[in-house]
């Protein structure tokens, strides 16, 4: 793309096949180039480094849902509730998330919540270690709402602002564990007023089209107030999250960009889209 | 569906006489667009609708009473003759123990995949020994050890302060003294474009020398399934594929991918989080699924 000097045939060919293999989806990149045809030839756009800037704004504007924040006021016992199919990178993700959360000032504790997999609390555990946050935990197989239940006592007793609860990995089309999901956030609703707060759905940038439909199966189940996206270090570019952006207008407001404590960052969808379309 | 789809093309072009280039490009299309909605990456889709072109412009599709259906039929055994071929079997070495790594992306399903591999091992009457050497993750040992304890498997283990390649040494000569026939290394996730972390890998294998290196995919990797197995094969050497998470809605058209660009076999299916959710690959289940 960045030689071409003509709009022709080859520049929407090539257009075209940037998005698709930034994951971008099939039909959505010829949705998008079909537009961006039509908005040219009105629009009378010659220069294919203008169509490329006119539609990287285009899409950047799709996927701005204004404040990427997160609406953790103080003054309230605040839970942010992180979930997501398996082995995205939720537990390293709030790892990373409460360090940030300590940095500015805020009391974090860390709920596993993840009471199935093999050595999942020892994971998380670690990462209290490594921000400083104290970990509540359970022996494996307990109940995960219970586990949880826990983190938000110590909250209160320990005048704490913040907890983040850990869940198991799921696959969103295992009916079951979508209800344990569902009962995990109610239980948090009755115990603490407005809670939860953030639920946090983690994606894998590498994951293809399936991450649409892992976005409307959590959406439709908990609810998801925002989006982390992990594994944007590697050569994958998370284009599925245009397509969810448009659906679902769910924001996405982190960046996972490596395994260390610092690797996140507050998503900006500019630069989102200057990676995807260069 | 796609049925549906070629269905609809091959109605309206039904009392037109002759196929020409456009109405085979537009069958085409369809057949592409469900590849790619289904994760396929794009050039692999570019050379499989290529095949499928030259059977499509036959006679045959013309004459048929249901050209969608038989369009679909090539497809199918395309596809199924890429994907199958091989009777993906583990080579179980003569001079044992009969090495194995694991290899792959974070979260593919590795450590998951191992303990698997060692149940499954185990109930064909092998002795494996699984060696953690992951040790790069947050209680990667741990996760090992408690799979291991709960399919009574042995696991060799060092401090997390050890190298990788420390690890694998002692463990081969440990799983040697202790008379286990199969030793499965289990390895850290790493990016096929950490440098740094290839070469380590490199290093290892060139010490263990594993008869079998199994890249693990997430089956609902996307368009970046070729650049990853590119790069482990070719740096790496894969000898097969496990492709994980099966269980899901992903249709999985990664593993067409890498089956594309390695030419190895996938030799095992995840299906589950539990130990015994492993199960031997048919590429006929796979393809349809493909196709949705
Ligand atoms: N390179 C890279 N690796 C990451 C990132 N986020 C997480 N990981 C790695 O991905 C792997 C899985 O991370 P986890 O945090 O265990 O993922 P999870 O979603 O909690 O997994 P389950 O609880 O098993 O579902 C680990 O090896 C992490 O170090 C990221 O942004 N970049
Ligand atoms: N549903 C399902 N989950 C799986 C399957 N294989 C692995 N998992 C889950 O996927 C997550 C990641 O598995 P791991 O075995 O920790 O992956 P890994 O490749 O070793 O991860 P890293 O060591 O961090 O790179 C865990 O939650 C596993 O339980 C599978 O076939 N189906
Ligand atoms: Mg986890
Ligand atoms: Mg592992």
């Amino acid at each position: 793309l960045p030689g071409r000097t003509k709009l022709d045939e080859d520049f929407w060919d090539e257009l075209e096949e940037t998005l698709i293999l930034s994951d971008v989806g099939g039909m959505t990149s010829a949705k998008i180039v079909d537009d961006m045809r039509d908005k040219s030839k009105r629009g009378r756009i010659k220069e294919p480094s203008e169509v490329l800037k006119v539609l990287r704004d285009n899409l950047a504007e799709i996927m701005d849902k204004g404040d990427t924040s997160l609406k953790i006021p103080e003054g309230e016992l605040v839970i942010i509730l992180v979930v997501g199919v398996n082995g995205t990178g939720k537990t390293t993700s709030i790892g990373k998330l409460a360090y940030r959360l300590k940095k500015e000032g805020r009391k974090v504790i860390l709920a596993a919540g993840d009471t199935f997999r093999a050595a999942a609390s020892e994971q998380l555990q670690i990462w209290g270690q490594r921000v400083g946050a104290e970990v509540i935990r359970h022996n494996e197989g307990a109940d995960p709402a219970a586990v949880i239940f826990d983190a938000i006592k110590a909250a209160r007793s320990r005048g704490a602002d913040i907890v983040i609860a850990d869940t198991a990995g799921r696959l969103h089309s295992k009916v079951n564990l979508m209800e344990e999901l569902k009962k995990i956030r109610r239980i948090i609703g009755r115990e603490v007023e407005g809670a939860p707060q953030e639920v946090l759905l983690v994606l894998d940038a590498t994951t293809g089209q399936n991450a649409l439909q892992q976005a409307r199966v959590f959406k439709e189940a908990v609810d998801l107030t925002g989006i982390v996206i992990t594994k944007m270090d590697g050569s994958a570019k998370g284009g599925i999250l245009f397509a969810i952006s448009d659906e679902l207008k769910i924001p996405v407001k982190f960046v996972g960009l490596g395994e260390g404590i610092e690797d996140l960052e507050t998503f900006d969808p500019k630069l989102f889209m200057d990676a995807l379309i260069q | 569906s796609l049925q549906e789809r070629l269905g609809e093309i091959f109605r309206k072009l039904r009392g037109r006489g002759k196929l020409t280039e456009d109405d085979v490009n537009a069958v085409l299309r369809e057949v592409r667009m469900a590849l790619l909605e289904a994760d396929v990456n794009l050039n692999v889709v570019r050379e499989f609708t290529k095949k499928v072109k030259e059977k499509a412009v036959g006679e045959a599709v013309w004459k048929s009473l249901t050209p969608g259906q038989l369009v679909i039929k090539y497809v199918r055994d395309e596809l199924v003759n890429l994907m199958g071929g091989d009777e993906p079997r583990l080579e179980m070495s003569q001079d044992p123990p009969t090495v194995i790594m694991m290899v792959g992306l974070h979260g593919s399903g590795k450590t998951t995949s191992s303990a698997k591999l060692a149940r499954y091992l185990k109930s064909k009457g092998r002795h494996p020994m699984l060696v953690a050497a992951d040790l790069h993750r947050p209680a990667a040992i741990t996760q090992l050890q408690v799979l291991g304890k709960q399919i009574d498997v042995p696991v060799f283990a060092m401090g997390a302060q050890e190298k990788p390649l420390s690890v694998a040494r002692a463990g081969l000569k440990a799983a040697i003294s202790q008379g286990n026939d199969v030793v499965i290394m289990d390895t850290a996730g790493r990016l096929h474009i950490d440098q740094e972390l290839m070469d380590e890998l490199k290093e290892v294998r060139d010490y263990v020398k594993p008869h079998e290196v199994l890249l693990v995919v997430d089956a609902m990797t996307g368009q970046d399934a070729v650049n990853i197995a590119e790069q482990f094969n070719t740096q790496i050497g894969v000898d097969g594929i496990v492709l994980s998470k099966l269980d899901g809605d992903a249709r999985g058209g990664a593993a067409l991918s890498v089956r594309f660009v390695t030419g190895k076999p996938i030799k095992f299916i995840g299906v589950g989080e539990k130990t015994d959710a492993l199960e031997i690959f048919h590429p006929d289940r796979l393809v349809s699924r493909i196709l949705g």
